[in-house]
């Protein structure tokens, strides 16, 4: 996360680290159910073996040091069919649900943004030398329409339907490199809901190049299927 | 009389689809429009010129009655008087399609002879468009549109036809009403039932989501009249724009004619900042970061379209910080290369709107509330001091700190003014601090005295805290207190060393792991579960039975740790 803060221990409880089967972050991801986790594909490049990562919960220092931490192997690995990057990760055992470790709300299917939403994302990811490293950091910015989004001083027509932009159009704060799979959120009433998967972006936090996120409730009936046929 | 094709609605870019029609090749618009004047085969309710081929096409139908294509080089005149349901001076151009007497009776077809034997026919009056058994008026009848009806009783009757108001133009949309199809300003207040695009393409409703899933929905921009597939301007475009049927092309603007009424006088407008300040008419010309803000009419050093003609009714004067396009706070272009546009910085009216507010009827009489009950969750005081004695920011302010606390999010939680509330179910009332160091507070209130509080039904414990009496997993945050194995041995204190010694699993080998006593605990993340030393001498250790504990019961998306929810904007 470029700029935003260091946010407070544990307030972000769905956020997970993806990491190697070594204990190396590389990804984020989210707890949407006690035994699902919901990443971008890209991050599952590297190997299609379910051994080849690791899931820790339940974690504010990338270190992982704390007495909070779970960590869970991977039974299995669901990217999208249509190679857009979402995919799911079955746990090998159910994360322990407590204080720490909380899974975040869904949206409806197909339900849209209207663009002024005030939206969260979280990670471990680059800094680009903005301080934190090394915690969870949260920043907030809005959802910006894609409408907005696909103008030539913005991506330029490069924003799919299936993908939302959020940002400042002024850049200075954004989600980076190993910040991917982690969760968009945007307060609905008095719960987060979950309405993007970090995927990509020109650079980070650039001014009029804010990142994209793949669109979740758009892959509402894809998630429901994958968990209740696995 | 002016132009012959001033009788026409113009669409660029379209094709109809008809049965009855006859090619002509003529030099233009205009003489295409005189052989559809003069054609004699049907009646001719519109024309396709194309101007490449120099092709014209007379149609006996128009757009309310057929289908129509996108069509790049052809142009549609549709005379207006088929588009009309309503009547002029006696109606005798009507050409609606109005078939029912104002009582309801249906009308007989003109061409038909029972139940009654008309004295006017088509073929008597050719050019007073007695088709079908729509209302007309043939024979200057100064009540109007009027019919031969199916009832034998009933010779003929009049028809209930609207009266056309100056330039309102009614569309196929009868129910809908008269809209003025011209836009003033930016057509931002543009009500109109025009719904094709700049290059004829069919608009895409509104609460639609196919072929273009798009967040300007109703729910997102209430009171933008954003309804049927209309053209419409709710996000401060140059001009209505809407997303169109085309999955190829998202979106594109509407070609609105412009009033020819001169734009409404500008509204005084307000010199501090209320809500997102568009009606902000003051004088700052710096942004938040101290640039120096550039002329809205010059296009140097950075260009852009928010010029004053372009908009026309934002009053972009000077350099003065303005939002014409629904930002979220008055903003310019700076004269600073490297930023080409920031917010201003605006002082807000609350103060004002305050005072106002407090002189109002007895509806706004304030409660005093000195005290709160419970969480405070009920608590609709006037208290706007945090404990600390800061003052309370104004809860529809986004300055100094931006939040999502607003009332339309939390609407019955009372966000008034600046007053301490509780609308996220706090453990006591609070609010935003106008200190940019700190951005929120308990406030300065105590809790009612508990001999006249209200005993309400407590909310459901949603405490996620584990019961320490069962195990998650494998049991390696167990800290109940089970001290007996499985098989009903006493298990060894793990401090001691007898009957069993060990070195490994003690209190200062391993200080996380709760030994404790002699409870039973799962040191070395045994996948049998907790298990402890028995203090029979035959058997070194023993698993121990406990429960699995039942899923726990969570409420997604709710953290038990109150976020930062930081930004920085």
């Amino acid at each position: 996360i470029v700029a935003g803060c260091i946010s407070h221990p544990h307030s972000w409880p769905w956020q997970i680290s993806l990491r190697t089967s070594f204990g190396l972050h590389f990804c984020g991801g989210t707890l949407i159910d006690p035994q699902w986790v919901l990443t971008a594909a890209h991050c599952l490049e590297k190997s299609s073996r379910p051994s080849a990562y690791k899931v820790y919960l339940g974690l504010h220092r990338e270190r992982a040091s704390e007495s909070s931490v779970q960590k869970i192997d991977v039974e299995k690995l669901f990217k999208e069919p249509h190679r857009v990057d979402i995919a799911l990760l079955k746990l090998k055992s159910p994360a322990i649900i407590n204080n720490h470790v909380i899974p975040v709300c869904l949206p409806k299917e197909n339900s849209v943004l209207g663009g002024r939403e005030e939206c969260y994302v979280t990670g471990w990811g680059d800094t680009k030398g903005t301080g934190g490293d090394g915690y969870l950091k949260e920043t907030g910015f809005p959802v910006i329409e894609n409408k907005i989004c696909n103008r030539p001083e913005f991506l330029n027509g490069k924003v799919k339907s299936h993908e939302l932009c959020a940002g400042n159009i002024h850049g200075g704060t954004d989600s980076c490199q190993g910040d991917s799979g982690g969760p968009l959120v945007c307060l609905d009433q008095d719960k987060f809901v979950q309405h993007g998967v970090t995927s990509w972006g020109l650079g980070c936090a650039q001014p009029m190049k804010p990142g994209v996120y793949v669109r979740v409730s758009n892959y509402i009936p894809w998630i429901r299927s994958v968990m209740e046929n696995n | 009389k002016g132009d012959v094709l001033d009788d026409y609605l113009r669409m660029d870019g379209v094709w109809i689809l008809t049965r009855n029609k006859q090619f002509y090749e003529t030099n233009n618009e205009i003489e295409c429009a005189e052989k559809c004047e003069a054609e004699r085969n049907f009646t001719c309710r519109a024309f396709l010129y194309t101007r490449k081929k120099l092709q014209c096409l007379t149609l006996a139908e128009n757009s309310k009655t057929t289908l129509i294509f996108s069509s790049t080089d052809s142009v549609l005149y549709e005379k207006r008087i088929y588009l009309l349901q309503c009547k002029r001076g006696i109606g005798k151009d009507y050409r609606g399609t109005e078939a029912k007497t104002w009582r309801g009776i249906p009308c007989q077809k003109w061409a038909e002879k029972t139940p009654h034997n008309p004295n006017i026919t088509p073929e008597k009056y050719p050019s007073a468009g007695l088709e079908e058994n729509y209302c007309r008026n043939p024979d200057d009848d100064v009540n109007g549109p009027w019919c031969y009806t199916t009832d034998p009783a009933i010779r003929f009757d009049y028809c209930n036809i609207p009266e056309c108001e100056g330039q309102v133009m009614q569309t196929t949309e009868a129910t809908e009403g008269p809209t003025v199809d011209c836009m003033i300003c930016n057509g931002e207040d543009y009500h109109g039932n025009v719904s094709r695009t700049e290059s004829g393409l069919e608009c895409q409703r509104w609460d639609a989501q196919e072929p273009h899933m798009h967040g300007y929905t109703l729910k997102h921009f209430p009171g933008k009249d954003l309804k049927m597939n209309y053209c419409r301007n709710p996000d401060g475009e140059l001009r209505p724009w809407c997303f169109t049927t085309s999955p190829t092309k998202r979106w594109e603007y509407c070609n609105i004619p412009r009033c020819t009424t001169p734009p409404p006088e500008p509204a005084p407008g307000r010199q501090c900042l209320s809500g997102r300040g568009e009606d902000y008419r003051g004088t700052i010309s710096v942004t938040e970061s101290g640039n120096t803000c550039q002329h809205w009419s010059s296009q140097s050093p950075h260009r852009h379209a928010r010029t004053p003609e372009n908009y026309p009714c934002k009053n972009l004067e000077e350099n003065y910080c303005r939002n014409p396009d629904g930002e979220k706070m008055p903003w310019c272009y700076t004269t600073n290369r490297t930023a080409r546009w920031e917010y201003c910085t605006i002082p807000s009216c609350d103060g004002v709107e305050q005072d106002t507010a407090a002189v109002d009827g007895p509806e706004q009489a304030q409660v005093t509330e000195e005290c709160y009950r419970g969480n405070g969750v009920s608590y609709r005081g006037t208290t706007s001091f945090t404990v600390t004695g800061k003052k309370c920011q104004a809860w529809n302010s986004m300055s100094p700190h931006r939040h999502n606390k607003t009332s339309d999010r939390f609407p019955n939680a009372d966000l008034r003014q600046n007053y301490c509330r509780n609308p996220d179910a706090d453990s006591r009332p609070w609010c935003y601090t106008t200190d940019p160091g700190v951005r929120w507070e308990y406030c300065n209130l105590k809790k009612c005295d508990d001999n006249l509080q209200i005993t309400l039904p407590k909310p459901p414990q949603t405490t996620l805290e584990p019961d320490p009496e069962c195990i998650n997993g494998n049991g390696k945050d167990y800290r109940g207190t089970v001290a007996k194995t499985a098989r009903g041995r006493t298990c060894q204190d793990w401090r001691s060393q007898r009957p069993h010694s060990h070195d490994y699993f003690t209190p200062l080998t391993h200080p996380e792991a709760g030994l404790e006593h002699n409870y039973c605990r799962n040191p070395d993340g045994d996948v049998n579960g907790p298990w402890c030393y028995t203090t029979d001498p035959r058997k070194a250790w023993e698993y121990c039975d406990i429960p699995k504990c039942p899923p726990a019961q969570y409420e997604c998306g709710k953290s038990k740790v109150k976020q930062k929810l930081c930004a920085q904007r």
